[in-house]
């Protein structure tokens, strides 16, 4: 997983 | 879909982005974060505003085995009792299910043998020591949470079916195996059976027997505890 996707699904996370 | 500026603003720091991924491999982390995303979700949902949880979960502290075992057995009957399932073994997310998987591995028979056949409830104990030296690690996280009781699975079990299916079983083994252990653990089982499945009306911050939550009180500095009608009902003197 690209650093990107990770971002996106912690930001819909917290 | 996730804010475009956070991401943008999570993605100009990367250091701290991987300390944020890492911090969610520790379980007690993520199910915190998740769960709070999960209520805050809910919360918007519902329309509901002020404090975050909203007494949409609480605590209850549990103070004898008799009231473990009653909440334990309230979780798991709980998609039976809301009729989301047909029977309590069908449900996709309680511990029963790989509670009956390991019974299963141990005795090598199927669930309907268990619940209906007392001797194999003692080829399975025998069969308990065996287990114990090569546990099944698809399971692996029931085991570890399994001690909480101070009883095998199998007595576990036949409480749960007899809370469950008391009028079909009538006067069976299982009942009297169940009713045992119950009257043991200082409740009279009719009585405890009910709370089994109304557990959070019964009680509210304290379960236990009359003399727990009378201490409970005097420690709390409180005059009485709800749940002490229930108590004096269920427990024996």
């Amino acid at each position: 997983m690209d650093d990107v996707e990770i971002a996106k699904r912690l930001v819909r996370l917290y | 879909e996730a804010d475009a500026e956070r991401v943008r603003e999570l993605l100009s720091d990367l250091d701290e982005l991987h300390r944020r991924k890492y911090l969610l491999t520790d379980i007690s982390i993520f199910m915190a974060r998740w769960e709070e995303a999960v209520a805050r979700r809910a919360n918007k949902v519902e329309d509901k505003k002020g404090r975050f949880w909203e007494g949409r979960f609480h605590c209850q502290k549990l103070l004898d085995t008799a009231s473990i075992l009653a909440a334990t057995i309230y979780v798991e009957l709980n998609p039976l009792l809301a009729n989301i399932v047909e029977l309590p073994e069908y449900s996709q997310y309680t511990s029963l299910v790989k509670r009956l998987k390991l019974v299963h591995l141990a005795s090598g028979h199927s669930m309907e043998h268990l619940m209906d056949s007392d001797k194999l409830e003692e080829q399975a104990m025998l069969k308990e020591d065996v287990e114990n030296q090569s546990s099944p690690k698809l399971v692996t996280n029931v085991l570890v949470c399994e001690q909480f009781l101070p009883f095998g699975r199998h007595k576990y079990l036949k409480v749960l079916d007899y809370v469950s299916r008391r009028k079909r079983l009538g006067k069976s083994s299982t009942t009297a195996t169940a009713e045992k252990l119950l009257v043991r653990l200082g409740v009279e089982p009719d009585r405890w059976r009910k709370t089994a499945s109304t557990f959070e009306e019964s009680y509210r911050l304290f379960a236990g027997s009359p003399e727990l939550l009378s201490q409970t009180a005097v420690e709390k500095k409180k005059r009485c505890l709800h749940g002490m009608r229930t108590a004096r009902y269920v427990y024996h003197p």
